[in-house]
């Protein structure tokens, strides 16, 4: 068992480092083992702080998903749904999350929850999801002209 | 392997019976706050087998059955139905041999769930078995709930080694 | 002090059901005193569902967006200071929302840390904050065209 | 009472003297991730008297002080400077009689934090004690900090008693 964590950390470990550097353009990023668990260590490029907590809300969320992508791959599965984890992107780190997943879609089927048009321009296809009759939902398949529509309805 | 299509009947604010078709790469979806995009995430996890209540962001299992609007009355039952298409033989085992594979969950408002895979009355356990080794999961991180990913982050090093260990 | 308490409950419960039937444009909501402690009730219109839990992601937003706008009316400043309140609310809750602050800008001076260009159309003034040289932040009045330019350099 | 300006210097990301000037209504502070918007509303909560380097992200106190980048040296000390316009008596007291109001705080790499109004040196509670009653500190909730919102709702009863118990 111990030496199936060790395996499994420095796969990770890896797989975290590689994502990190894609989807911030550069940096660092590290996991280190220690005797009160895992720490995660990172720094986007130029930048200089070590402390994890010193990052901006975008940027921890840029970490969070290097983590949980490289996590994913230990056992990597055929599918993998995400629930808004690009919420606090601005727009040009969703576009570099929105390449990462691209490129993983070459072996991965994703399905994303999302309401950050970046990312919806890199679907094949759009389940736009609504309420036109309160607490009732109904699902309709759509294009981008459409999805924008349907989250501008509703408005005013 | 890949999903193929979702069906969802009763479950949570899907009142009428719904289906949603996939594409094998990237599909989104979309909607405004509140219309039930997060609810089509935990259908999947659910009829994967998720028996946590709270997991579900509910209080006790029945809660996930349509529970009526001023509208509508409350539902006694609700359902979902996942369709993988198999012809590549990634889920081995009993169900090799099916080019597609259906995996379905009801429950009743007493809470009693049942299971089917292609039709045929099974455990829960059995439908975790289906998907073991392809790493697929209720709880693995092939289903990514909202708001998980900014609490590994913050969580604190003890929380990431948990999670880690339980992942290997 | 505990009447302090009671008077300050009643204030801060009256504004909180004020505050979430404007930015939910209806619903119900109400705070309950019970042994444990303070429990939010909310319901938005025409959904019946009475645990908080439940509600969305962008939902549970905006009741605390009600909520802390509650609590500021109980000693209310000549200045807010809000930071990213509105990140997960979509389009048209956002416009609640900034309707909602133009309105209470009539007492209150506000300064907003958005990306939500909805928001930002409320603003007399755009501070463009920018890290042209890595880890130096430094700041730019802008106006709106300028804002979108700004939040799409380093795309690509 | 508004707020007219900000002054940083040399706090977190803000090496270089930087000003921010605000009309009575509603400003927004804009740009990408990272680039220092959270850290303007910190200088804001810091410069009041905010004592806890947790609640600015920070483990030390002098961690607000601008640590350098591949292409810049540390800085030994940093300032962050508020002008408040009082033509309408908002602040009164001892400084009632004053149109502008400008507070003022500098650490130095220590640790050690200089105050100062209206360009006399002053203590913490000084600061504090010219915004009683105005509703606004570091505390108050006049600054929501970023996640403070979401945190209010889900955590829990006790919790939401608690910051009641605390703004009454
Ligand atoms: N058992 C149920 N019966 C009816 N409606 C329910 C039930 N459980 C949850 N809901 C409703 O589903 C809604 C939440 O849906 P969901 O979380 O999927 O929204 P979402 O599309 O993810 O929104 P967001 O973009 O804000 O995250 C809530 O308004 C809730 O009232
Ligand atoms: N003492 C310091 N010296 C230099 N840089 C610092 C210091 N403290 C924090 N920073 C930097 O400030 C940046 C965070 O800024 P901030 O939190 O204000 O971003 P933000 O604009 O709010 O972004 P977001 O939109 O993602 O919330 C981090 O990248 C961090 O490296
Ligand atoms: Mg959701
Ligand atoms: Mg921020």
């Amino acid at each position: 068992a111990r030496r199936r964590f060790d395996v499994a950390f420095a796969r990770i470990r890896q797989e975290f480092t590689a994502k990190f550097r894609l989807l911030f353009d550069g940096g660092e990023a590290d996991l280190v083992h220690q005797e009160n668990g895992v720490r995660i260590e990172a720094v986007p490029p130029g930048k200089n702080t070590r402390a994890l907590s010193l990052l901006s809300g975008g940027e921890k969320s840029l970490v969070a998903i290097a983590l949980v992508l490289a996590i994913f791959e230990l056992n990597p599965a055929p599918l993998c749904v995400m629930d808004e984890v690009d919420a606090a992107l601005d727009e040009s780190n969703s576009l570099n999350f929105s390449r990462l997943i691209v490129e993983m879609s070459r072996q991965v089927q994703f399905v994303l929850v999302t309401h950050n048009k970046v990312v919806m321009e890199a679907a094949e296809l759009l389940h736009g999801v609504t309420m036109r009759e309160p607490g009732v939902s109904r699902v309709v398949g759509i294009n981008l002209q459409q999805a924008d529509e349907l989250l501008q309805q509703q408005s005013g | 392997m890949n999903l193929r299509e979702i069906k969802i009947a009763g479950f949570k604010s899907f009142m009428t019976p719904t289906s949603l078709q996939f594409t094998p790469q990237v599909s989104a979806v979309v909607g405004p706050n509140g219309c039930g995009k997060s609810n089509v995430v935990e259908a999947i996890r659910w009829v994967l087998g998720e028996s946590s209540a709270k997991a579900l962001r509910a209080a006790r299992g029945p809660d996930v059955i349509f529970s009526g609007t001023d509208a509508h009355k409350p539902m006694g039952q609700c359902s979902v139905e996942l369709v993988f298409d198999n012809s590549d033989g990634t889920i081995g085992g009993g169900y090799a041999a099916y080019s597609e594979i259906s995996v379905r969950r009801q429950m009743t408002s007493d809470g009693a769930s049942v299971y089917a895979i292609n039709s045929r009355t099974a455990r829960r356990r059995d439908v975790q078995k289906v998907f073991r080794g392809t790493g697929l999961g209720a709880r693995s991180y092939s289903i990514i709930e909202q708001g998980l990913a900014a609490q590994l982050v913050t969580a604190g090093p003890e929380s990431l080694l948990e999670q880690i260990e339980e992942a290997a």
